[in-house]
């Protein structure tokens, strides 16, 4: 449906322009790499099903790899930056200090008490779902810390939370029309939007309505 | 339980 299609490439525009900028202008000047290598964690364990080659279609099959690609890719170029420009990069580590194990650890507790089957692949596949609707709090720390964030992280975050967005309405959709509800993912794709909320006001506030984007 | 929905969303 529309709001699937729609959402899957909001999440791939995210990651183009955060890839494309970070690889043009050499900078990562507000972008988090503990929110980077969170998603490249979250997408190796929910992908895992690539390996069993049970593949559901072209489709599927393709944009998992993409996102698995894209992920470390943005990994290596935030690495170049730190040689190309090792003052920008120093500056990002010294900000980004939310510590990853608090989020990690109560997200592999969560997998172990909510999922589908006691499976090393469900687990996983859970722990992926945990994960990805906490990994972008290292990044809204870093914005909500130095309150000033640079265009290219604010259209980032905010391709990234339209993603999420976006399957909402094909849940409700894929419900009447597939009688399906897929309880893990919708209720850890509500939390993920709602971390989120917070900043589509401030976005919609500052960017939409004009002039430069600062938090409160 | 396992509700037998296949994980067929990205």
């Amino acid at each position: 449906n529309i709001f699937r299609i729609l959402g899957d490439l909001s999440h791939l525009a995210s990651i183009v322009i955060l890839l494309r900028t970070v690889q043009k202008t050499q900078r990562v000047d507000g972008i988090s790499l503990k929110t980077q290598i969170l998603y490249v964690l979250v997408f190796c364990t929910r992908y895992l099903d690539l390996l069993t080659f049970r593949w559901k279609s072209v489709y599927n099959t393709l944009m998992k790899m993409v996102f698995i690609g894209a992920s470390v890719r943005v990994i290596q170029l935030i690495q170049g930056c730190k040689i190309q420009n090792p003052v920008a990069y120093k500056d990002m580590i010294f900000r980004d200090t939310l510590q990853i194990k608090y989020l990690v650890g109560p997200c592999a507790v969560l997998a172990l008490i909510f999922n589908y089957k006691f499976t090393l692949l469900e687990l996983c596949w859970s722990f992926s779902l945990w994960l990805e609707s906490v990994a972008i709090l290292p990044q809204l720390f870093m914005l909500s810390r130095s309150g000033k964030a640079s265009t290219l992280t604010t259209h980032y975050i905010f391709a990234l939370g339209l993603y999420r967005a976006l399957y909402i309405p094909n849940w409700i959709w894929r419900y009447y029309s597939e009688d399906r509800l897929e309880k893990l993912s919708v209720f850890t794709g509500l939390l993920q939007t709602a971390l989120y909320s917070d900043f589509f006001y401030i976005y919609y506030k500052k960017v939409v309505k004009g002039a430069g984007f600062e938090l409160p | 339980a396992h509700t037998g929905i296949e994980h067929d969303e990205l």
